[in-house]
């Protein structure tokens, strides 16, 4: 981990000063350590390239030590690349806020949207309805009732509407029941699923959500900005959601689809129960992914 | 694009490129950069020879592909762990239906009897598939249900029993020492059994992995991977550096949400794949 190696270079840097030498040195340290954190590879290079030249650039105070430096600087910049902190969601002042979740297989979906509705219910007073969108997954639907069930939320669902449909309706159904936020649970999907792709662009289309999120697993690997990459340009993406971050991941995929999309990640998933979503801390991540 | 001649750093560092991007991890790939700078040291190379090399180094790690431990008599109970939504209750039933049709009596066990639907999931399987399913109370304990399982399969002489469990990260003490006791419970029941304990892995899951097969290994002593989701862009490059760590064969691979998707491990197309 960083730890290991990059505070090994770092107190090898004791009281001298910044050369290209030892910045070299220590910018390989980093790079590594970010790799195995799972930061994808174009996005390591970018990021050991941005280090390097602000330690370059740097005027060496008198008595600061070129290890602390470093230090420093990898910390403040990966904490920026992270930001900004925005947990907020802006909710429409007529008519339903629609919210689409949107992502890969398992990533946690169904459960981030049933931890959504609770936290919009409890902490921001929304009247929320769920949307069971996933008609391909056996006991699909069962899951998003039962976590319904679970919360007391209304979770809507039609038979014999294809995905696109069945959302627009849902929308129009949360004005007859009164509730002010839709939160649009779909079938977890292949970015290079050119069919399903264009299925989650008609539910857009249809519904216009005012919030499109991409939920990841925090475990996902370098591939991760290639899902990512296109889900935004299949979807104009609002934000991101990062779950499963209660394991020993380093994490290194948020700032792998933070800096793919430029997109914010707005909240994290820490656990299975639906009280387990907390806004996302850019600090906290970095020291993370750091080890 | 690699040109035949002096292998210069520039070829290698494009090849340690896509291995990382493969999910290698530094470390390995850098290896393997090694080995191939090593093995052409003041030689001239044709391009064509490259990827061979790493082809057949990368085949010789993998080892001869390893089929399931059937029991010598009796059922042969196959135990299915892994990290939450890696695959483990679709692969269950792709694996159900593939035992079916070599003729097996299959029994499948509702072993995760606590997430929303985890029970109706692998129930709509088994009512497509023809096959029977033991399930046990709501939020009941798992290795109850796994008793009960053990006891239908004994006593009406099913050929495999699959045992579904709920996802669980190898951080969460609790969890798997719930996992440990489910496996104690197959022991005491049935002497020669797990006769596999099957860890599903996501093909798109980075270095994490290895933290998975081998914190699982120690817990409930996995005998095989599952390897899923090799139908999208990840390539599954971290089963390099989990061996590493541990010897344990990928039996089969997963490559899309169908039941027929499922296809038995072959190391040679799966490193062309790594090249693909
Ligand atoms: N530990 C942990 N598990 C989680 C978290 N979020 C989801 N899960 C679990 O991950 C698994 C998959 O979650 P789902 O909500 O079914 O995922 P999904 O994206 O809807 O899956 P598909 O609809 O099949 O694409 C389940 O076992 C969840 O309980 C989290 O933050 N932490
Ligand atoms: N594309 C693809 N999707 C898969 C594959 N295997 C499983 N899936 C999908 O991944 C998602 C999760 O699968 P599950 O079988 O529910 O995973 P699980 O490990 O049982 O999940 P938990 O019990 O919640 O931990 C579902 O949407 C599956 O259809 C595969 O090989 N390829
Ligand atoms: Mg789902
Ligand atoms: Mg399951």
């Amino acid at each position: 981990t960083i730890t290991s190696r990059f505070t090994d270079i770092v107190a090898g840097l004791r009281g001298k000063k910044i050369t290209e030498g030892n910045v070299k040195e220590t910018v390989r340290a980093i790079r590594v350590a970010l790799l195995e954190a799972d930061v994808a590879l174009p996005v390591v290079k970018s990021f050991v390239k941005k280090v390097s030249d602000k330690a370059l650039g740097l005027e060496v105070v008198e008595g600061v030590d070129a290890g602390q430096l470093f230090v420093k600087i990898v910390q403040d910049e990966l904490t920026e690349l992270m930001g900004p902190v925005d947990p907020e969601i802006p909710f429409r002042n007529k008519g339903p806020t629609v919210i689409l979740l949107a992502g890969l297989q398992g990533s946690g979906k169904t459960t981030t949207c049933a931890k959504l509705a609770k936290l919009l219910r409890d902490k921001k007073e929304r009247r929320p309805l769920m949307v069971a969108a996933d008609l391909q997954r056996p006991a699909a639907i069962e899951q998003l009732k039962v976590l319904g069930k679970q919360l007391d939320i209304p979770v809507f669902h039609e038979p014999d509407l294809a995905p696109p449909k069945l959302c627009e309706r849902a929308v129009e159904e949360a004005q007859r029941l009164g509730c002010d936020t839709v939160l649009l649970d779909t079938a977890g999907r292949l970015h290079i699923d050119e069919a399903l792709m264009g299925e989650l662009k008609d539910v857009a289309k249809k519904t216009k959500p005012d919030q499109i999120f991409l939920v990841c697993d925090a475990m996902t690997g370098q591939d991760a900005v290639n899902s990512a990459k296109e889900f935004n340009e299949t979807l104009e993406l609002t934000g991101l959601i990062l779950t499963k971050l209660d394991g020993d991941a380093r994490g290194g995929a948020a700032l792998s689809v933070k800096h793919i999309t430029g997109k914010t990640i707005k909240f994290i998933g820490t656990g299975e129960k639906l009280d387990r979503l907390e806004p996302f801390h850019p600090d906290r991540m970095a020291s993370r992914i750091l080890g | 694009q690699l040109v035949s001649g002096k292998l210069d750093d520039d070829a290698l560092e494009e090849i340690e490129a896509s291995l990382i991007q493969a999910d290698f991890g530094p470390r390995v790939a850098l290896e393997l950069t090694d080995a191939l700078r090593d093995a052409y040291k003041g030689k001239e190379f044709k391009q064509e020879e490259l990827i061979p090399f790493l082809k057949t180094r990368l085949s010789a790690i993998l080892g001869e592909p390893e089929g399931i431990r059937w029991a010598d008599s009796g059922t042969t109970v196959i135990l299915v762990t892994g990290v939450n939504g890696t695959g483990k209750t679709t692969s269950i039933a792709k694996l159900a239906k593939s035992f079916q049709l070599s003729g097996k009596k299959v029994l499948v066990a509702a072993g995760d009897t606590f997430r929303a639907a985890a029970v109706e999931q692998l129930g709509i399987w088994g009512e497509r598939l023809g096959i029977e399913m033991v399930r046990g109370e709501e939020n009941a304990d798992p290795a109850a249900v796994v008793f009960d399982a053990i006891d239908i399969a004994q006593k009406d002489e099913y050929d495999v029993l699959l045992i579904d469990t709920a996802g669980r990260l190898h951080t969460q003490t609790n969890l798997m020492n719930q996992l440990e006791k489910v496996y104690r419970v197959i022991q005491k029941r049935f002497p020669e059994a797990p006769h596999e304990v099957l860890q599903v892995l996501d093909a798109t899951t980075g270095q994490n992995a290895i933290r998975q097969a081998t914190e699982f290994k120690k817990s409930v002593n996995v005998t095989g991977l599952v390897l899923t989701k090799l139908d999208g862009t990840a390539k599954g490059g971290v089963i390099f550096p989990i061996l590493r760590e541990v010897q344990l064969p990928v039996k089969y691979i997963g490559v899309g949400e169908g039941v027929d998707d499922l296809q038995v491990f072959d190391p040679k197309k799966f490193v062309a794949a790594l090249f693909g």
